[in-house]
């Protein structure tokens, strides 16, 4: 089923 | 000084019911704007953004911004103490390390108060940049929570596919694969039962069912559900919440390795 990505790596910290 | 008055205080306990499968602690903000919340799963991997807007509420005084943290699975135990019908004000003077939910019966016979403990939370909180999504699904929130369920009983993962024959959902595992197929369907006696797709380019993304069914647990919020997909970023699950606001879910994609 692929690797999980996580959310972190498409948005930036603020 | 803060104090928001909801007169339907069952909205609260069902928001509280749709976070909590995710998120353990978590950090409400409190501005003009409204009440709101981001946060992230311990692995990262979802991130749930609520939004209740202050117009909603019928009585909102926030006189400056406050950010509290709040253990979730505890404060579903206060609001659980709260009756279906009862109206719930939030307040909470500024410097204090507590909360305090009000309930009060419709009949005003009863009133209660719980207070409850706030935690110092280190969260992060992330920038969610404005994108084009690439196919906006739009369907009976049931519908995609039987779906997701359904689902979830063949395999742990599923393929969401947009293509102009409609929004494919297919997963695969030991015991054999699954695909359920919705088509557009604007012919309906409801709007809330129409299954409307917005697809400028056909879009096909992997994501892991557990975090979907965490999702549907805010299926009392909404009779309709909106799914945002594009190819390289999070899917955007959306409920919206009628007059107040919305509670909105992003979900990282599995990536071909």
């Amino acid at each position: 089923g692929g690797k999980q990505s996580t959310i972190t790596a498409f948005f930036g910290q603020f | 000084m803060l104090e928001l008055r909801l007169v339907q205080g069952s909205l609260l306990k069902k928001v509280l019911d749709a976070m909590r499968e995710l998120v353990n602690d978590a950090n409400f903000d409190c501005s003009a704007t409204g009440f709101s919340l981001q946060a992230m799963d311990s692995s990262h991997v979802a991130l749930v953004a609520l939004l209740l807007r202050s117009e909603g509420f019928e009585h909102y005084r926030c006189d400056r911004n406050l950010s509290m943290g709040m253990n979730l699975n505890n404060m579903s135990k206060m609001l659980r103490c709260a009756g279906n019908d009862d109206i719930i004000t939030i307040k909470a003077d500024d410097g204090t390390d507590s909360v305090t939910f009000m309930f009060e019966s419709p009949n005003q016979d009863k009133i209660a108060d719980f207070e409850m403990k706030l935690m110092d939370i280190d969260s992060e909180h992330l920038g969610i940049p404005d994108a084009e999504y690439q196919a906006i699904v739009r369907m009976p929130s049931s519908e995609f929570a039987r779906i997701c369920k359904d689902l979830s009983s063949i395999g742990d993962t599923v393929v969401i596919s947009v293509t102009k024959e409609g929004v494919k959902f297919s997963t695969a595992g030991d015991i054999g694969t699954a695909n359920i197929v919705c088509r557009q369907n604007k012919t309906v006696d409801k709007p809330e039962e129409a299954t409307i797709i917005e697809m400028q380019e056909p879009v096909s993304l992997t994501f892991a069912l557990r975090y979907l069914n965490s999702f549907t647990k805010a299926t009392p919020l909404s009779d309709t559900v909106t799914i945002s997909l594009s190819s390289e970023l999070p899917v955007v699950v959306e409920y919206k919440i009628a007059e107040m606001g919305y509670i909105r879910y992003y979900l990282a994609p599995k990536i071909e390795e």
